[in-house]
């Protein structure tokens, strides 16, 4: 079989509560070092946020609530889903991270670029 | 012959004056739809910001010159480079993107983890 996602997965995602707001999802992107930040309620993904997201914050003078600057429609995988079909998800609506979520839309997982980018710098 | 770092890069890449300011910074990633900025002056490569480090501004409450958050020791790519080689220089950093330069050290374009992501979609 090809590579699946779970296979490339990092498990546990790096979550931040929908409570949070944008300096505390900063600092957290600053000391997790990681960009991409599947937002959650009681477990359950609500939304994302990235540190697109904060630049789009700075740039327009934007403070308090993540729930101002996060995406509320968010792109996911499955853990048994193909890395080529995560790969075009990603190309197709232009983003980098996708969290990796169960039927009842809790957040397993995240799968970025830069872990499908590190498949190749090994020649899978 | 394999796929070279000039097959996929993004030629010519945005990038920032090293006389810019933070909030400027923050806009153009908004307006362009790109997070990583290579920093020039007189077209010469001398640091790298990207949303990471917007996010750090804001973490630490820093405002002001570019050169206060950008990272001057920048890791860079040539356009004949293989992927390969690419992809595993971003892995060791952990980074995502990498300047394409000339050996003057002008910035002639920049290869990211989201172009070889493509690839893989595409079953190169
Ligand atoms: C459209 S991308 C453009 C910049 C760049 N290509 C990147 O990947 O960050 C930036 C936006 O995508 C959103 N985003 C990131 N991952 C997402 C996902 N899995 N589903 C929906 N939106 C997502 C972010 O919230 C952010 O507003
Ligand atoms: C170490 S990465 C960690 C987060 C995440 N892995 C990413 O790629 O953004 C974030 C830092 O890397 C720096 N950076 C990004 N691309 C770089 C490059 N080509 N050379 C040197 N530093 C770079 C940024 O300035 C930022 O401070």
């Amino acid at each position: 079989r090809g590579v699946l996602v779970r296979d490339v997965m990092t498990s546990p995602a790096v979550t931040v509560s929908a409570d949070a707001n944008i300096k505390d999802v900063a600092k957290l992107i600053v000391t997790s070092g990681i960009n991409h930040l599947p937002v959650v309620r009681n477990g359950i993904l609500v939304g994302i946020v990235t540190s697109f997201d904060i630049a789009k914050a700075v740039a327009g003078g934007v403070e308090g609530s993540v729930e101002k600057v996060m995406t509320k429609n968010v792109v996911t995988a499955i853990p048994d889903e193909g890395i080529e079909s995560a790969a075009r998800k990603m190309e197709q609506h232009d983003i980098s991270a996708l969290p990796v979520i169960t039927s009842g839309r809790k957040v397993i997982g995240i799968v970025t670029t830069e872990d499908i980018s590190k498949l190749v710098g090994r020649r899978y």
